[in-house]
Order: structure tokens, then C-alpha cells, then sequence
């Protein structure tokens, strides 16, 4: 465990908490796309099912409960409790033509074709294009919400930290995995748009890139 | 190694 690691998880909870936090004081998920989160809920299902088999240490498992928590929570707020204020009109983006690509990736390009290691793999792809539905989202309305684009930032600054982390583990522990750095650099490069926008306009409701 | 190392992390 090094710095980058441990401040990328954070922002990563960062972002998923503000978003949940965001969701239950407005009372709404207007401009938020519940099919990005129903796929980051699927990351997480798939990614952690190593919960049964193996322990690692109680950081890993509590962090692992709480995202997996958290998305849940999260999808429930949109598509159950707060579902008169989910905007599906403009969260059109078809999923499918995510989850069967990297569905078939995942049973092709893997560290091993077990059934465990084959859905670790399956959640490393799809997390990595899975907040496409929420962008394509933004890219139709034109604006996205302040705190929305603090979520973004925290999503992308965990994803950029991670990158940092690979290196550092690359030189000091000779540890290197493809699959997850290839991944991470795409999931990296889809938020460098939004990085540069939410730096310039002044980290506000800003009009997005179309 | 690869097959070990990635599931330390998140």
C-alpha cells in the first residue's frame, strides 16, 4: 500500500459518497444516469466476489462492503425511491453495446479463464468505459450540476492516482498487470476532457464537451 | 506475480 493507492481509494469513495449524499438532501437524481451506476453496481458484484474465497485484510474487505454498499444504495435512490426525478429521457446511451464487447474481451483476454479471474476481468473492462452513459448524458443536456461535476473529478482523480500507483508498484515492487493498467489508462483518458473543463471554467455547473 | 498481486487492490 502507497500513498497513491490510498488517496486514489479515497477519492474513489469520495466521488461515491457525494453522489449518494447529493442524491438524498435534493431529494432528486435529476442529471445523474442510473445506467452508469447500474453498471458501476455490476463492477463492483463482479469484481468482489473474491470476498468468498479470499481474505486479504480488513481494510480491503471493509472498502470492498462499502462501495459494494454504496452503489446499491445508490441505484435504489434512482430507480426506486426517487424515481419520479431520474431524467430517462436523456439517459439513452444503449449499454448493451458495452457489457456484450466487454463481455467477449473478457473471456478472450484474460489471466486466467477460470470463472472468477474471467468476471475480475469482465468488471476491470466495463468499469473502465462504465461512466460513458453518464457523459453521453451530459454531452445531450449540455450542463451538468456542480456537485455532479465534482463527482466526475473525484471518479477520474481516483482513476489518475491509481495510474501513479501502478508506476510506483511497477519500480519498487516489479509488480505489473496489463490487464488492469490498460484498462485504467483508457478509463484515465476518458475523463481528461472533463479535467480540463472542470480546471477552467472554475470547477462550476459548466456546459460540457458535446 | 500477476495473478496474485492484482487482488490486493480495489
Amino acid at each position: 500500500m502507497n500513498i497513491f493507492r490510498l488517496t486514489g481509494d479515497l477519492s474513489h469513495l469520495a466521488a461515491i459518497v457525494i453522489l449518494l449524499l447529493k442524491i438524498w438532501k435534493t431529494r432528486s437524481c435529476a442529471g445523474i444516469s442510473g445506467k452508469s451506476q447500474l453498471l458501476f453496481a455490476l463492477v463492483f458484484t463482479t469484481r468482489y466476489l473474491d470476498l468468498f474465497t479470499s481474505f486479504i485484510s480488513l481494510y480491503n474487505t471493509s472498502m470492498k462492503l462499502i462501495y459494494i454498499a454504496c452503489s446499491y444504495a445508490t441505484v435504489y435512490l434512482i430507480y426506486m425511491k426517487f424515481k419520479a426525478t431520474y431524467d430517462g429521457n436523456h439517459d439513452t446511451f444503449r449499454v448493451e453495446f458495452l457489457v456484450v464487447p466487454v463481455g467477449g474481451l473478457s473471456f478472450l483476454v484474460n489471466h486466467d479463464f477460470s470463472p472468477l479471474e474471467i468476471l475480475w476481468t469482465f468488471s476491470i473492462y466495463l468499469e473502465s468505459v462504465a461512466i460513458l452513459p453518464q457523459l453521453f448524458m451530459i454531452s445531450k443536456t449540455g450542463e451538468a450540476e456542480t456537485i455532479t461535476t465534482h463527482y466526475l473529478f473525484f471518479q477520474g482523480l481516483y482513476r489518475a492516482l491509481y495510474l501513479v500507483n501502478w508506476i510506483w508498484r511497477f519500480y519498487f515492487e516489479g509488480f505489473f498487470d496489463l490487464i488492469a493498467v490498460v484498462a485504467g489508462v483508457v478509463q484515465t483518458i476518458l475523463y481528461c476532457d472533463f479535467f480540463y473543463l472542470y480546471i477552467t471554467k472554475g470547477m462550476s455547473g459548466c456546459a460540457l464537451p458535446a | 506475480g500477476n495473478e496474485s498481486g492484482h487482488k490486493d487492490e480495489l
